[in-house]
């Protein structure tokens, strides 16, 4: 019913745009109605400022900026209806290694609060997991998880992003 | 730090047990591809009581059982455990650790159990339901989803506002 | 019409067997025709078994076999119709180490006869690169390029697969 | 060895002259989300003759062009210029190198050089033909189109089998 869209949309636009200046640092982004007048029919489109750039409808982003602002919106939609926990699958894939870092960060910030299972190839995301745990498939077909040392991925991940 | 592990027997490529613990506030899961991590995902909605199979990334029940391979056959059927720290009592049920468990067969038929006692799907949907955890369509974000969502006309985007609602 | 179609589609298979066990070593992928009695009409899916697994269609696979056996078709297609360059962007995305680097090896296998252009952020993908370009934008929006020194991406993709 | 350079001056991102070099095998373009790597790819296309905006990540003609930033005007037009090696002449015209040069206007009107020389874009297409290079349908790759041809129906599958035919 309207109203309800109205209000969920009003308070998640508003974490947007508060999530798009931790993510795109000196940008930002805005929720905007497709149809502001039709609140039962309106749409829902995604702006963005990447910083030192102009406003755009997302369509015309690069893949990283589309995938960090949709990110961004994932983040919002959760902060309207959170749970104890987040799991992330490979969400990462098409940033560059300052957007993984600003990522990382923002998934600590939130994880006073929310217990997150991430699920990642990136070596700088495995940086801040507290514990790593490695999917194999000794016998061909069928998972057996084993755990791994943090120790070997954090060198790697520090001469990576050297 | 509400989830403690998260047991699979038979679900997708899990034929034999396995124990996932999640002992850390942020728990990484790394591994080649095609090894089983987003099956680990997919188990997590599963649990939590996902209908949709598309969600679960399988176009028939059998899907979600293990199909077999070159040496085993395959499972008659899956099931999955997860198990939650309920020591703050956030869920609405008085034990410390909470179980759900879900085990579906070839035919189809799920069933479900609470620290052991067979319910219903909408006992444990409502459970969660009262404290945010909503089939996990907020709590999981799989594979891909993030670029649907930008590519998502307006008015199927309105449809995660809706969710939310 | 269907003649056409018919020896484009079996050329294309065939690349395709090849293509894939190169790919997936100890794997193999086939082209199948959804109508095999009506080449008017088929479709074509896509069948993998990644080494030591069984025979599926490609939707029951995981993000990055799936990857892995998009680039063997749009490589298997290209070879039908080869062109003397190939422009590739990030079509690594969701490779494992392991994957990125066989796809690096097929990519140098054919750049004996097909020059590359890759576009990407893998460390490991860099490292068969001749010269490095930069995509900067120090002037907001606008885009300049720079050269880089490969010894540089080469050690941090040494110590990023250690 | 055939790409030699590629000029880009107004095009998308490219407010000012930028000049791609190719000199090796296998060319490598690295740098940070939305600096400019994928307009580069697009500049291929482009400047081979493709039509299809979706193709080009443009939703009108006006997206190919700079559209200026906080400092700087937007340009009037845009244009991209790719020089070829054609020593072993597998180009069928009688030049060592040759540049072919698009140039896109606001209203839409394209003009394109055969080394200088102004033509039509079939005449630059049919030279292309000859030899494989149709519109870089095969030769670019763009970012998220693996993902594409594996998601697609078997039947839009089809569609690319068609064109190679
Ligand atoms: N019911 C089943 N029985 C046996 N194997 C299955 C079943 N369902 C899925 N699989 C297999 O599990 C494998 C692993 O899938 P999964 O998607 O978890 O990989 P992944 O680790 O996420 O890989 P990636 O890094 O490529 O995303 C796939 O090869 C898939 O075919
Ligand atoms: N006509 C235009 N005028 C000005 N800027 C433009 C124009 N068209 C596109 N851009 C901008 O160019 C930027 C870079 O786009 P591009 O897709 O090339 O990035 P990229 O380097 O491929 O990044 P990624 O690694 O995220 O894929 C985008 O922010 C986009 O908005
Ligand atoms: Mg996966
Ligand atoms: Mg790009």
């Amino acid at each position: 019913c309207r109203d309800r869209f109205a209000d969920v949309f009003h308070r998640v636009a508003a974490h947007f745009q508060d999530v798009t200046k931790k993510l795109f640092l000196g940008g930002e982004g805005k929720l905007i109605l497709t149809e502001s007048e039709d609140m039962m029919e309106s749409g829902v489109d995604i702006q963005l400022r990447p910083p030192g750039k102009g406003f755009t409808s997302i369509a015309s982003r690069s893949g990283g900026e589309q995938s960090l602002a949709g990110l961004c919106l994932l983040f919002s939609l959760f902060m309207e209806k959170p749970s104890p926990f987040c799991i992330l699958d490979e969400v990462d894939a098409a940033l560059d290694d300052v957007n993984v870092g600003r990522l990382a960060r923002l998934i600590e910030e939130f994880s006073e609060k929310i217990q997150f299972v991430i699920v990642t190839h990136n070596k700088v995301t495995m940086q801040i997991a507290n514990c790593l745990f490695g999917a194999t498939m000794e016998e061909a077909g069928i998972t057996k998880l084993i755990s791994v040392r943090m120790k070997r991925a954090q060198e790697a991940a520090l001469a990576a992003s050297a | 730090m509400v989830l403690l592990r998260l047991n699979l027997h038979g679900f997708k490529s899990f034929a034999d047990p396995v124990e996932v613990q999640f002992p850390g506030r942020i728990v990484g899961v790394i591994g080649p591809n095609g090894c089983g991590k987003s099956n680990i995902v997919d188990a997590v909605r599963f649990v939590l009581g996902e209908q949709s199979l598309r969600l679960l990334r399988a176009r028939k029940i059998d899907d979600l059982i293990f199909a077999g391979n070159i040496r085993r056959p395959a499972t008659s059927m899956g099931e999955v455990g997860l198990t939650l720290d309920n020591s703050t009592r956030w869920l609405d049920i008085d034990y410390p650790e909470v179980e759900i468990r879900r085990m579906i067969q070839r035919d189809g038929e799920s069933r479900y159990f609470l620290n052991g006692a067979a319910v219903r799907l909408k006992d444990i949907q409502k459970m969660f339901m009262d404290v945010g955890v909503n089939k996990g369509h907020y709590s999981v974000i799989g594979q891909g989803q993030v670029q649907m969502i930008v590519s998502a006309s307006p008015e199927e985007r309105r449809q995660y506002f809706e969710e939310a609602a």
